[in-house]
């Protein structure tokens, strides 16, 4: 009886939740104040770099000044096509080196990648169709488009993420407090093929393993299937920064050292938790994946904030 | 809750591992530093030479990118009204949006140059509408201020951007 | 206007504008 009392619980709160997301806009979202980086298209790939690093940030829109237009974001990816690329083509060091923004759609077809699909929504358009466009764009953020009045010439208003949305829901839906059914129930964990690494795995096997997953994470696990941490697409921009990306035969343990000291860590949890104690983790802290596992700390599966915002908008 | 954080991926404890199982290059990488170097910003640009000489590199400055500007009245030699094409590759008929509507080119600028104390001077760039290169004011002229609500900054960044580049590169 | 120090040869201009109701600092990164 009280099982069936959780589940009704959850429909209405998912439901309720999904209304609260069709009633909003994106707009809604954004603070009352807030800056926005962008960086030119002739700026230099490594410039960029020192730019995203020294504002604490992983991804920015891209301003063509020669065709006053929009060009795209830079994210983690980019930089993971430009090491591979170097990886490649060892001998093409200064290409590389003075590679600038505008080049990397060229370092994408060379190493044959698939280009990120560039979804973009108008700011007042519901944000309930924000995150579907982002979720079938696979994309875990969404550049807000809108238009000079007078001009007619495209702003970059903001980028949506999938963090920055499920932090709004956390805040503004209280009947986030009735997910209370164990997420190993609700089919929202990932638990087959989750590629996986060692410590003593090479750092460029694993950002192959990105990039042919698809995925922004990999789990270390030692020889038990324990998992001890992870390497994550930003991880790359400390190995290029470092200039490591000479070096690639590095263990990913080793290029791990690299990681600032104000990394937060790795969250765990295991199949028992539920959505509304995930939920108030992401309102207090900046999470973007949660790790599960077993009683023995043996890695069950990841559930991402793709997972949960796709619960949210299709699930149940 | 059995939600936590995995010790093992605190980067302190992680050093520390790796450095006991003897990884080779464990002791030769150190992290990254990201200093959050706050921004400074300033208003404008300063300057310290000469009142004259930084009114006339702004105008060489203005010459070489090709802009124009009103002729300054005797009793105020230190406002510059430029207009300036920004003429952009945005499609073959450049002053054509894609509904059609007329896109103003030629954007005014106001720069004045103030004085913060002896030998101490800021030269400010405020944006000062759109004309279209035929002439007329845009309807800009009947929505007032309160009322733009989507205006772009960048094409004004971009080009005080490259007003600030010849500058600095000149001088 | 607003301009930060050129460092590493890059050029950081920024202007705070009102879009509707809410103030984006737009800040714009170039290459001097």
């Amino acid at each position: 009886e009280n099982r069936e009392k959780l589940h009704v619980e959850q429909k209405l709160a998912i439901e309720s939740i999904r209304k609260f997301l069709d009633s909003k806009t994106s707009y809604d979202v954004l603070p009352v104040s807030y800056r926005l980086i962008v960086l030119d298209t002739s700026l230099m790939v490594k410039k960029s770099l020192n730019v995203l690093l020294q504002n604490n940030i992983v991804s920015a829109p891209l301003w063509d000044s020669k065709t006053s237009k929009f060009a795209g974001l830079l994210t983690s990816s980019d930089f993971i096509n430009v090491i591979q690329y170097y990886f490649s083509n060892p001998d093409k060091f200064e290409l590389v080196d003075k590679l600038q923004l505008s080049g990397l759609k060229d370092i994408e077809k060379a190493i044959g990648a698939e280009p990120l699909d560039m979804a973009s929504i108008h700011p007042s358009k519901p944000l309930f169709e924000a995150c579907l466009k982002m979720l079938n764009s696979k994309s875990r953020r969404i550049p807000l488009i809108d238009k000079d009045e007078e001009t007619h010439r495209e702003i970059v208003v903001s980028v949506l993420t999938q963090y920055r949305i499920l932090k709004f829901v956390a805040l503004n839906c209280r009947e986030t407090h009735f997910l209370k059914r164990p997420i190993g129930e609700l089919n929202i964990i990932s638990e087959q093929n989750v590629k996986k690494c060692r410590m003593t795995t090479p750092v460029i096997d694993v950002i192959q393993l990105l990039t042919q997953g698809g995925v922004s994470s990999i789990p270390i696990v030692d020889e038990e299937g324990v998992l001890i941490n992870i390497y994550e697409a930003i991880d790359v921009l400390g190995l290029i920064k470092g200039g490591i990306y000479n070096d690639l035969s590095l263990s990913v343990g080793e290029a791990l050292m690299r990681r600032s000291d104000d990394f937060e860590g790795v969250y765990t949890c295991t199949r028992n938790d539920k959505l509304s104690t995930i939920m108030d983790n992401i309102r207090k802290s900046r999470i973007h994946r949660f790790f599960v596992v077993d009683e023995n700390g043996r890695l069950v599966g990841v559930m991402t904030l793709s997972d949960i915002l796709k619960y949210i908008l299709l699930g149940e | 809750s059995t939600l936590s954080i995995l010790p093992t991926s605190l980067p302190q404890i992680h050093r520390a591992n790796m450095l006991a199982q003897g990884f080779p290059a464990a002791s030769k990488i150190s992290p990254l530093v990201n200093k959050k170097s706050k921004t400074r910003w300033h208003f404008g640009i300063r300057s310290h030479s000469y009142p004259l000489d930084v009114m006339g590199e702004i105008y060489i400055a203005l010459k070489n990118l090709g802009a124009e500007w009103a002729k300054p009245s005797e009793e105020d030699l230190w406002t510059i009204r430029v207009r300036w094409r920004y003429d952009v590759l945005e499609n073959s008929n450049a002053f054509n949006s894609e509904d059609g509507k007329k896109i103003p080119d030629l954007m005014k600028m106001v720069i004045q140059l103030f004085q913060i104390e002896t030998n101490n001077y800021l030269v400010d760039f405020k944006f000062d509408g759109w004309e279209s290169n035929y002439g007329d004011m845009t309807k800009r002229s009947n929505i007032s201020e309160d009322e733009m609500s989507t205006f772009s900054a960048y094409p004004f960044l971009h080009l005080t951007a490259k007003l600030i580049m010849e500058l600095a590169v000149n001088s | 206007l607003a301009t930060s120090s050129i460092k590493h040869n890059t050029l950081c201009v920024a202007s705070i504008v009102r879009y509707r109701q809410k103030y984006v600092t737009q800040i714009l990164y170039a290459p001097l």
